[in-house]
């Protein structure tokens, strides 16, 4: 078999909103990932291999709402999700609600792989991270200006009762 | 949200999804994404990673429905991808977008939006990247 990659780094895109540098640092991390996960690929590993080695660019890029530059809930947090699946085995594993791992997707693995369970939650997927030599971080990493003042943009809409008026700050996007 | 699917020398599918959810969320709100099956899903056949409203991935479980049409009604990828992100998730009214890939090296990258942040990289080894519809 030939091996194949496809990588995606959300469906939100405004094009009125792009600017000629945001788009050229997309692209540019999109090439990354892409590249990341092939060479892994290329040299011969599993297909899970290239998954989470192509996650793992995205999530450490600020242009992408995933790990460093995730949008920000109503209460000012940053909160993670991930998930990941093996389709030769059938197995998975899934985080959710996390505030302080680097790179979900290598928690989601972790569970898959290290636990008899699929999905864990909040505190307690932080606390199997430290026991299993997850990288984890202080909350602030994730932070970035352009996605704080966005949730201040939807926090001014929602009181002005006139949330979903800008598309990029719109409510069901990730 | 980010995602990724892939199809190793071995013709083993694997698929992963990592997002920091929706602005402004509130009440632990969990959408698709860490949901198997609904925003990221392989088996033998077919490998899908979701993004979008997650609400409505989650209702319809899109990511195995795309898996399902490929496996057992042997639909081609594309057209089962279509179908659950063009047709089925907007009659609800959702939007958004997913990547899918099957074992003979189809891919297939649907989306209702103005554009989904995206590259791939072919059996030609040629890595492409993408964002709007018309590229």
């Amino acid at each position: 078999t030939r091996p194949v990659l496809v990588i995606h780094g959300g469906a939100g895109v405004v094009r009125s909103d792009m600017t000629a540098t945001i788009e050229a640092d997309v692209r540019a991390a999109l090439l990354k990932a892409v590249n990341a996960g092939y060479a892994e690929l290329k040299s011969g590993k599993p297909a899970l291999d290239a998954v989470t080695a192509a996650i793992t660019v995205l999530e450490d890029d600020p242009n992408f709402n995933a790990g460093k530059g995730a949008v920000f809930t109503h209460d000012g947090h940053n909160e993670l999700d991930s998930a990941i699946m093996d389709g030769s085995t059938l197995k998975a594993g899934a985080i959710a609600g996390v505030r302080t791992v680097r790179n979900p997707i290598l928690l989601a693995r972790s569970v898959m792989e290290k636990s008899p369970h699929v999905m864990m939650a909040g505190r307690g997927a932080e606390d199997f991270a430290k026991a299993n030599g997850i990288t984890l971080v202080e909350p602030a990493y994730f932070r970035t200006e352009r996605r704080w003042q966005q949730l201040q943009k939807a926090l001014a809409e929602e009181k002005a009762g006139v949330a979903h008026a800008d598309p990029e700050t719109a409510k069901h996007f990730g | 949200t980010v995602g990724a699917v892939a199809l190793d020398r071995s013709g083993h599918l694997a698929a992963g999804t990592s997002t920091g959810g929706m602005t402004n969320k509130r009440f632990g709100r969990i959408g698709d994404s860490p949901v198997i099956g609904a925003g990221t899903y392989a088996d033998a056949n077919c490998a899908v990673s979701g993004t979008g409203w997650g609400e409505y991935y989650l209702r319809t479980v899109a990511a195995h429905s795309i898996c399902m049409r490929v496996g057992l009604l042997k639909q081609p990828l594309a057209e089962a991808a279509a179908q659950v992100i063009n047709k089925d998730i907007p009659k609800l009214g959702g939007d958004g977008g997913a990547i899918a890939l099957a074992a003979d090296g189809s891919m297939a990258m649907p989306f209702n939006t103005d554009g989904m942040f995206r590259a791939w990289v072919g059996a030609d080894g040629v890595a492409h990247v993408a964002i709007y519809a018309d590229e």
